[in-house]
């Protein structure tokens, strides 16, 4: 028997906001520590690797591991059926080829439950190496979606410099070029809206445009983006989902040809 | 131009 429950179905609607733009089924895999995802996107530039921890959940019983591979497309019609407020159960009898959404309202009055058929699906894993990285930028998401979605009117690729001072986006295309660039801040009062930079060395990458607006589909979840680069490796687009666990985005750079 | 570099020249399969 699996079942695991929300008090708000918001979240797990912005969870899905963030991934189903990169992927069309994914498979969840659940244990005793809670839920877990590890995808790649079709053209297998990106990865999405989600955890959300089973102490996080208002209620959570795993007896026994399972995978579930769900149509993301089908989910999504699924949760658009949940008010934000609703309480939201996930539940499954192991070995089962379906699993069931259940939504409660509030006060209890209205209680819906939607049955969805599970897919097998042959997921490959990757094995991701621990990187100490060059440089790691934490800044506020919006800040982040901003720049991407501003940049990327311009030009289908992003160079992303980080030195000690700052951060600079460029971008060229055919209108011309832009940049923004984004001094570390010091405001240790309003820690949420800071821009910190820890660096060992200076940082030059590439990467596609399209790519990054993807990852800030999951702007909603925080109000921070921690960006993690070093040369010739993956980049790291990480957002917490406070008191439940993260989302990651790895994204291969553009490379000279 | 510069090209896109596939995950998986980084990333192993397991």
């Amino acid at each position: 028997m699996f079942e695991a429950r929300l008090t708000s179905a918001a979240t797990l609607k912005k969870v899905l906001e963030a991934v189903k733009e990169l992927l069309n089924e994914a498979s969840f895999d659940c244990s005793d520590s809670g839920i877990q995802l590890q995808a790649m996107d079709n053209s297998h530039v990106s990865l999405v690797s989600l955890t959300l921890r089973s102490d996080g959940f208002d209620k959570y019983r795993c007896d026994r591991s399972l995978t579930m591979g769900m149509n993301l497309a089908s989910m999504s019609k699924i949760l658009k059926c949940a008010n934000n407020d609703d309480t939201v159960t996930i539940k499954a009898q192991d070995d089962a080829d379906t699993v069931t959404f259940v939504f409660e309202s509030k006060k209890q009055e209205k209680i819906s439950d939607y049955e969805m058929k599970l897919m097998n699906l042959d997921q490959e894993h990757l094995g991701i190496p621990e990187t100490d990285f060059s440089c790691v930028i934490r800044m506020p998401s919006v800040e982040f979606a901003r720049i991407v979605r501003d940049l990327a009117q311009f030009g289908e690729t992003v160079l992303i410099c980080c030195t000690k001072e700052g951060v600079k986006f460029s971008v060229s295309g055919d209108v011309g070029s832009a940049n923004v660039k984004l001094a570390q801040t010091n405001n240790f009062d309003k820690e949420e809206e800071s821009v910190s930079i820890e660096m060992q060395e200076p940082v030059s990458l590439s990467f596609a445009c399209q790519y990054l607006i993807s990852f800030t589909k999951a702007t909603p979840l925080s109000p921070r983006v921690q960006l993690s680069m070093s040369s010739n490796v993956p980049l790291v687009v990480e957002y917490e989902i406070a008191e439940l666990g993260y989302i990651r985005y790895y994204l291969a750079p553009k490379i000279e040809d | 131009t510069p090209i896109q570099n596939d995950l998986t020249e980084y990333f192993s399969l397991i």
